[in-house]
């Protein structure tokens, strides 16, 4: 599972 | 975006709102804990650091701008406001929160995903945040009578954290590149335990429609 490391929640 | 995520973003808005609600159109904030106030205030400013650099969506900017301020606004009309800052109870609040932020931040220097600074901060948001109830649930149990108000704003606060869990197990298994965020689902799970008591004693009084009443 790639997965980018920025955070899309709050 | 998930129902759950939104639901949980939702309540999490609703918390802010009725606290600023019980703060201006009262002008008291009796019961409320300045501490836990000042903690959210800093898990926001340590976690919303890319919002100037990382622009995901409008929803997500929106929503940051919204804590921030409000998180901000309340810590203002809490030390500030002339009326206001009158009914804050600081012989009540006297746990001692910065306890909480350095053990945060070391294990943001230990724990992480990345080590960079901005990773470290977004880390010690999460862990912060885990424990940033813990003054004002200490001050609800010393103030006998809990107002609707403040009641609500720590009920929805908890809920928020819970809704989102439901958002991780959906994603977990909906999306196929989403990966496991251990350092998040833990936190989040840690700190919606801490509510258990609370939502317990919450969701009693709300059904035998008696004022909320925390055991000594």
């Amino acid at each position: 599972k790639v997965d980018d490391a920025s955070h899309d929640e709050l | 975006m998930n129902i759950f995520r939104l639901a949980g973003d939702m309540t999490h808005l609703m918390s802010v709102l009725v606290l600023l609600l019980k703060i201006h159109t009262i002008k008291s904030c009796a019961g409320i804990s300045l501490k836990t106030q000042e903690l959210y205030a800093l898990v926001f400013a340590a976690r919303y650091l890319d919002i100037f650099t990382h622009y995901y969506s409008l929803y997500n900017t929106v929503m940051k701008l919204i804590f921030l301020g409000s998180s901000f606004s309340i810590l203002w009309y809490m030390k500030r406001h002339k009326v206001v800052r009158r009914s804050y109870d600081k012989d009540q609040d006297t746990f001692r929160h910065h306890f909480l932020v350095l053990p945060c931040l070391v294990l943001a220097l230990l724990i992480n995903e990345k080590f960079t600074f901005k990773e470290v901060m977004w880390t010690f948001s999460i862990y912060l945040e885990a424990v940033a109830i813990l003054p004002q649930l200490v001050l609800l149990q010393r103030t006998r009578n809990v107002d609707n108000l403040t009641g609500q704003y720590v009920f929805l606060l908890g809920a928020y954290r819970g809704l989102y869990i439901i958002n991780w197990i959906y994603r977990y298994f909906a999306e196929p590149t989403y990966s496991t965020h251990w350092i998040t689902w833990i936190s989040g799970l840690l700190q919606t335990l801490l509510y258990a008591d609370f939502f317990y004693y919450y969701i009693n009084s709300v059904k035998n429609n008696v004022r909320l009443q925390l055991p000594a």
